[in-house]
């Protein structure tokens, strides 16, 4: 999940 | 979520209630450009369609639809608002949205993490944030008086990115899997972008003047 973390963001 | 986020989405909240407190109190949009703020509008709709398939957090379901409601609210001042409209500067505010769009869609077409609809779209919203303001800042150097609600604004605008910086630096280094490159990248020249403003911001702060961007 390389970029699951950046969609947490607003 | 850590504390830098928070300051950053925050400051991010603060800069568009001032901008909508500024439309609804003075009845006047002078020296916001619409095309930054359709442009706002656009990252959110592409960013946030993730609002119909993935849950974070109720805070982040929230922010994302306020953020939604609050761009189009502006916009809708903007153009449709028989009193606002009069006083939107058409003739200074004349960026091509072209300019601005089409590259961001093309490279979020090549550099993106997966090559679906969604993803794309994110990356594009992604791409397009990091831009947008410039329409907002050429259209304030035309402007000799900018008043202080819209250099407020700006200001916030960019305080919200520094601090969203900050999260990320915090991120890199406390959790294991942060590798963001478009999202970093993006974000310094986002960030960058307002390193000019800030300057003249700090100056005429210093000197307790009204904001003036040199010619």
């Amino acid at each position: 999940q390389a970029n699951a973390t950046a969609h947490d963001e607003l | 979520m850590n504390l830098f986020r928070l300051c950053g989405d925050m400051f991010h909240l603060l800069s568009i209630m001032v901008l909508l407190l500024k439309i609804r109190a003075t009845r006047s949009c002078r020296g916001i450009s619409l095309k930054t703020q359709e442009l706002y509008a656009l990252v959110f709709v592409c960013r946030y369609l993730d609002l119909f398939y993935s849950f974070i957090s109720v805070y982040n379901s929230f922010m994302k639809v306020t953020f939604l409601a609050t761009a189009f609210s502006i916009v809708r001042y903007m153009r449709y608002d028989k009193v606002v409209k009069q006083t939107y500067d058409r003739e200074q505010d004349t960026f091509r949205y072209v300019f601005l769009i089409a590259p961001c869609l093309l490279l979020a077409l090549v550099l993106n993490h997966r090559f679906t609809l969604t993803e794309v779209l994110w990356t594009f919203s992604i791409y397009l944030e990091a831009v947008a303001i410039l329409p907002q800042l050429v259209l304030m150097q035309r402007t000799q008086n900018i008043d202080n609600l819209t250099a407020n604004y700006v200001a916030l605008l960019g305080a919200y990115r520094g601090f969203y910086i900050l999260n990320w630096i915090y991120r890199f280094a406390t959790e294991r899997h942060y590798r963001q490159w478009i999202v970093w990248i993006s974000g310094v020249i986002q960030t960058a972008l307002y390193a000019d403003f800030f300057f003249y911001y700090a100056l005429c702060w210093k000197a307790n003047k009204r904001l003036q961007l040199p010619a």
